[in-house]
């Protein structure tokens, strides 16, 4: 499809941002959907370092293998030394039962290997995934690109607009933001925050 | 499905996280909705690196009781940030031609706004009337008094949470000037139907709505139009 952002919606795509210190994001192929055959559709946003980290997820009771497995990262980490998240557009590997749970589980330590963490008990990447539900990854095609991902990684405004690219579906166009701001205790030091999101039907988020 | 991902270079301590991002996640992303559909992915995750933290920072501990000046300033930042970020998604919703804002004043509790607020946010005959630039409050106002815990009245006083007599309904314009009264304390207004339409319009509107006469809990949610194009996505998408 095309994906040319439409002339009203052109003033919600910014031209240039500033992030955060240490962050690196990036996109690349790998062809989930079929009918997909040029779009970047995988996305990783890392921290050069591994960091704390906490997520709020879908309450429906079907909860897809990707939240599943990073609710399990999460909790057997507590919150410290993650590395990043993994996303796939495409299909959300949801209601794919027992391999399902396994794939998700393998986009992240395919993730992890590409910093040198190899322990498949111990994962350190979240993952999330948007798309069709009840069908299964082509995870041999994902699995296959992250190496491509992890080569793509860059701390530019170019780098972070192609993540948020990357992990729209029916979006026409992609969602990204970032701010700089101070805190009272050091008010001569610069902070930042940036991010992304997806989504532009089946949105009435409930998240714990 | 809603996705998302913030990171930023403070340093924040781990057990605090959660209650950082649960409090801006509740008056951001779980205050916007599109069909009413709520995904089985849904996720937004956060990252904090403390990168650009002096030697000297102490992480952000979010305590029961923290007035920590730096813990406030975190999170009204990230408030702010995430209700941004929130509206982004509406603003692309499959179809939309509109923006809304739904205000909703109760001097009950902000449950009760709230509940009002998202039952007038998923009403199709709502987003329909507002996508044919009708205003049509009598549809506002039956969304309201069909949200649940406001039918119900086995736990909750139903009659106390929403009172016909104290009930307003208002068109706020997006450009600054007068609002547009349609309801007051259970009366009809007589609508100036070329100003109706001057603020239909607009691609931005607030739909204020007002449950209450003492000090109110205030509840915001956002959301868009229902259009046949809405519709014509999703028959055409493909399994």
């Amino acid at each position: 499809a095309d994906r040319a952002i439409p002339a009203a919606k052109q003033k919600y795509v910014p031209a240039s941002g500033t992030y955060p210190k240490g962050f690196l994001a990036g996109s690349a192929f790998a062809g989930v959907k079929a009918s997909n055959t040029k779009y970047d559709d995988l996305a990783l946003i890392v921290s050069e370092k591994p960091c704390v980290a906490g997520a709020v997820f879908t309450q429906n009771v079907f909860k897809a293998a990707p939240v599943k497995v990073s609710q399990g990262i999460l909790a057997e980490k507590k919150g410290s030394d993650i590395r990043g998240v993994v996303v796939n557009s495409g299909c959300a590997n949801a209601v794919t039962g027992g391999l399902g749970n396994d794939h998700a589980r393998a986009m992240a330590a395919a993730t992890d290997r590409c910093f040198g963490h190899d322990n498949p008990e111990s994962l350190r990447t979240l993952v999330m995934s948007t798309g069709v539900i009840g069908q299964r990854l082509p995870i041999d095609k994902i699995t296959s690109a992250i190496p491509k991902l992890h080569e793509s990684l860059g701390s530019t405004h170019e780098h972070w607009l192609a993540a948020a690219q990357a992990i729209c579906t029916t979006d026409t166009f992609p969602k990204l933001i970032s701010r700089t701001f101070t805190l009272p205790s050091h008010p001569e030091t610069t902070y930042s925050i940036a991010g992304m999101t997806k989504g532009a039907g089946m949105i009435h988020p409930n998240m714990a | 499905t809603l996705l998302a991902t913030v990171c930023t270079d403070v340093a924040i301590d781990p057990q605090s996280v959660h209650k950082f991002l649960t409090s801006g996640t509740n008056k951001s992303f779980n205050c916007i909705s599109i069909d009413g559909d709520t995904s089985t992915n849904d996720t937004l995750t956060f990252f904090a690196n403390g990168a650009a933290a002096p030697a000297d920072f102490q992480p952000l501990i979010h305590g029961k009781q923290s007035k920590n000046a730096d813990v406030i300033a975190f999170q009204a930042v990230l408030d702010d940030f995430l209700t941004e970020l929130a509206q982004l998604v509406v603003r692309d919703g499959e179809g939309a031609t509109k923006f809304v804002t739904i205000r909703v004043r109760s001097d009950i509790n902000y449950k009760a706004a709230k509940r009002a607020a998202v039952s007038v946010a998923c009403s199709s005959l709502v987003k329909t009337a507002l996508y044919g630039k009708d205003a049509n409050w009598g549809r506002i106002l039956c969304a309201v008094g069909y949200a649940p815990g406001i039918m119900s009245s086995t736990t909750i006083n139903a009659d106390r949470l929403v009172e016909p007599s104290r009930t307003s309904v208002s068109f706020i314009p997006s450009d600054g000037s007068e609002e547009l009264r349609l309801l007051v304390r259970g009366e009809p207004q007589e609508v100036d139907e070329v100003r109706a339409k001057q603020i239909l319009e607009m691609e931005d509107l607030e739909i204020l709505v007002r449950l209450e006469d003492g000090p109110p809990e205030e509840a915001v949610f956002w959301t868009c139009d229902f259009s046949h194009e809405y519709v014509t996505i999703n028959g055409d998408y493909r399994t």
